[in-house]
């Protein structure tokens, strides 16, 4: 398995900022 | 606290950013923080309810980008803070300043390297943030996985030089550092141009 730790950070964490661009 | 988008100029010379850039993005910050005090700052609150819309849950990783942005550690955003930050996440930005914040980012107790315990903690609680299950021998067996690559000076802590080397080897791990929306910020918030300070 080539799952590296921060992949799972990153992806279950949901940090991404592009939230911020999109309108409610 | 400085209020209102007081030198584009000055922000558009030390960031990627243009003036127009700049000025759209001034935009975005005004929507966003008057979501809920129209004070022209950014709160936590307001800065998660941009992100998630619903003000729905903890997170570690909120938390975390918001004292990365708050440069100031004053526990609100001013437009300068939010656009010098925003600038890192832009297309055309550097890729070592992407790294650099990353790796902040990671290194939660800022001293400097992120150490085995921080990347446990960082799982364990991400996954049961997202409501997924891992048995901790899966966990454990992740970690060491992500250690034997990224900790090659064997001293079970990731510097930021080792970051850097995992970094351009795993370029993935920088995916959330770029945001493609940057890049048409100015025909996203055309109405910019009706409260442009300067002719570009």
């Amino acid at each position: 398995c080539n799952l590296n730790a921060f992949d799972i950070i990153s992806y279950s964490s949901g940090f991404d900022l592009s939230g911020l661009f999109e309108e409610e | 606290q400085p209020r209102g988008l007081e030198d584009p100029e000055l922000l558009a010379r030390e960031t990627v950013f243009s003036v127009s850039e700049i000025e759209a993005l001034y935009e975005l910050f005004k929507r966003i923080s008057s979501a809920v005090i129209d004070d022209g700052l950014i709160n936590k609150e307001e800065f998660q309810l941009a992100l998630f819309k619903i003000n729905k849950k903890e997170s570690l990783f909120v938390d975390r980008v918001f004292d990365l942005f708050d440069t100031k550690h004053s526990g609100i955003l001013g437009f300068e803070e939010f656009a010098r930050a925003l600038s890192v996440f832009h297309p055309n930005a550097l890729v070592d300043d992407k790294i650099e914040f990353s790796f902040q980012l990671y290194d939660l107790k800022q001293q400097g390297f992120i150490e085995r315990q921080e990347v446990k903690q960082m799982v364990v609680t991400t996954l049961a943030e997202s409501g997924m299950n891992l048995s901790d021998d899966v966990i454990e067996n992740i970690i060491n996985k992500t250690f034997e690559q990224a900790d090659t000076k064997h001293d079970g802590k990731i510097d930021k030089e080792e970051w850097k080397n995992l970094v351009l080897r795993h370029p993935s791990l920088l995916k959330n550092m770029t945001l493609q929306y940057l890049k048409d910020i100015t025909t996203t918030f055309p109405s910019f141009v009706f409260h442009s300070q300067v002719d570009d």
